[in-house]
């Protein structure tokens, strides 16, 4: 199974739709400081049902929402769009590809959709439950991490192996 | 859940003393805990001996070595439940060019495994993925996708690496 | 002790509102603390606004640009009561290359006032440098010093930093 | 005031003897990961009176001492000269060049010198008290400090900037 698309709007930095198609193998994504790098992560993250806004650089789930420039008025939703390739049947869906859908609204009101077909958070979870795609999103590797795993601290680090318990 | 942590920490040992070895291209390390301490609450301790050096102390390493250390560690927990892919962000970001080189073996060598999508700033890295996105802000806080696909088209690899950093 | 702090806040706040425009080329950033609370035990805010971009607590910021507002911010410290001479010990890492040109200008301007020993893998920051030591391991363990004098000899200056990276 | 020379030998991993000569202006040191830079910036502190092993990355003041390597025998002595420049009369001293040397035995025993005569810890701090140079190392400014000051813990930020008050 694998990744082959991933789409954007409204959410964090993509006021403008972003459409990345993704191949297998290794795909870099680079550009200057501050240009939206991390915020592709955060969006991936986003639509596999992460729920905790620290995970996300956020205080509140809200603050994913485009919230505006100095030239551009913020928006009223986000929505990231997750296309992957099930051919190999690895999750429990008939569909050989998967499209996972999931709006967040100013109001604070939620979608979750599975190849446009309304659904809740929770038939998302389950169908990436076995993959190690679920809620612990330990197939992110990033340098707070790195920093944590070396920390002095001895509870940052016993965290990260218990999560993988 | 005693029992299941220690599993788990054993796993996870094991897999560190392998990726350690093909990140660093020989030394050793190892993962322990005070054995008299009681497994979910001991301090668990990371040494590492790159090629030629002392068996020290994570703590005692240079920023560098510490750095691939926690990140061989970090995939030693990863492939305990290792999902179709996985997301890195700028670890690469203390590594000197001979590490970046043995990184990025390591990561071609699983990316036969698993999707890699690796966020970086460092042109070794860089040259080293299939497909190149490039992420832009021209119009500040406004992120847009500039696309470089450069899987079977290595000319094409060297001039767009340079736009983008 | 209060008036003390309170003297030292405001002078680093003010030095950090010029430190980050000179290292920002623009923008505005400013340090605060709640005023209802003691100013020994408040918590201590500091807000950045890249040039074009929202106003945002620190957190919200790219790693890069969080990166150069902490060094705009320490600097400012630094200015209270500058030494004769400052040591950075990589603190260039997570910044891209049109930072790297600011950071780089700012270190020059600094540099006439105080000597600047910079350690760095960065090639825009070592094309700065008027002098360049090389450290290198050959024997495993033990440091030896190659040294580069660049000062006054710019033809020298690209192969030398090429032979150490 | 600036630094003209960096002697060691015996500290770190500078088995063999480090004769660095510094000038005005910018100085980089640069080199691999792990060959012994950031080992230059603890000599200095050390020879400027530094006496937290934490803030030297080492657990007790003893691990500054060459430790040895799988081909080389742990050395009895640590030794680093610092010569500064006082032409200016900066420091309260009559010379205008000082050199402060520092010792540290296995046994535990310390030699302080300046100039070559034998005096004590104090005599140098005393020397550098009013030059920012004292005590705290705010003339350092590294990637740890970075995350320091930009980290969610209120306690490690507020500690920058107590130490400058
Ligand atoms: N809800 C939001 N609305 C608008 N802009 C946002 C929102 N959330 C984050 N941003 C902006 O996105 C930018 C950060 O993007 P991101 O963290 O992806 O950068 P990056 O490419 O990873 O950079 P770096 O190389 O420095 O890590 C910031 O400038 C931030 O202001
Ligand atoms: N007392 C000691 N005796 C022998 N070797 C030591 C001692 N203390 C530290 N070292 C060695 O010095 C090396 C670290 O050097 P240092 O931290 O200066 O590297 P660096 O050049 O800063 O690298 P990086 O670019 O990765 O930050 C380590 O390999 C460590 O084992
Ligand atoms: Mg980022
Ligand atoms: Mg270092």
């Amino acid at each position: 199974m694998y990744l082959t698309r991933l789409q954007a709007l409204g959410f964090k930095s993509f006021a403008q739709k972003l459409d990345m198609p993704l191949q297998k193998g290794i795909t870099c994504v680079v550009g200057p400081n501050g240009c939206g790098k991390s915020n592709v992560v955060d969006a991936l993250r986003w639509a596999l049902g992460e729920q905790r806004p620290r995970s996300l650089r956020s205080g509140s789930m809200g603050d994913v929402i485009f919230s505006g420039t100095r030239s551009r008025k913020p928006l009223g939703m986000a929505e990231v769009s997750l296309t992957l390739d099930n051919s190999q049947k690895i999750l429990p869906t008939e569909f050989s590809e998967v499209t996972i859908t999931r709006r967040l609204f100013r109001s604070g009101e939620s979608d979750y959709l599975l190849n446009k077909i309304p659904c809740r958070l929770k038939d998302i979870q389950n169908l990436l439950m076995d993959t190690g795609l679920g809620t612990q999103s330990s197939y992110v590797i990033e340098q707070g991490m790195v920093d944590e795993i070396i920390s002095d601290n001895a509870e940052e680090r016993r965290r990260c192996f218990e999560e993988a318990a | 859940a005693r029992q299941r942590f220690l599993n788990t920490f054993g796993r996870i040992r094991e897999n560190f003393q392998n990726t350690f070895q093909e990140f660093f291209e020989g030394g050793e390390a190892d993962l322990t805990m005070p054995p008299e301490e009681d497994p979910l609450e001991a301090p668990i301790i990371i040494t590492a001996r790159p090629w030629g050096k002392r068996l020290q102390s994570i703590n005692l390493l240079s920023g560098g070595e510490r750095a691939l250390t926690a990140i061989a560690l970090l995939f030693a927990i990863y492939l305990v439940k290792p999902s179709p892919f996985c997301v890195l962000d700028e670890v690469d970001a203390p590594l000197d060019d001979a590490n970046i080189a043995r990184f990025v073996k390591v990561i071609q060598k699983f990316s036969k495994q698993s999707q890699f999508i690796v966020v970086t700033h460092n042109k070794g890295t860089m040259e080293s993925g299939e497909t190149l996105h490039g992420v832009t802000m021209e119009e500040p806080g406004v992120s847009r996708l500039v696309s470089v696909k450069i899987s079977s088209d290595s000319e094409n690899q060297v001039d767009s690496v340079d736009a983008f950093t």
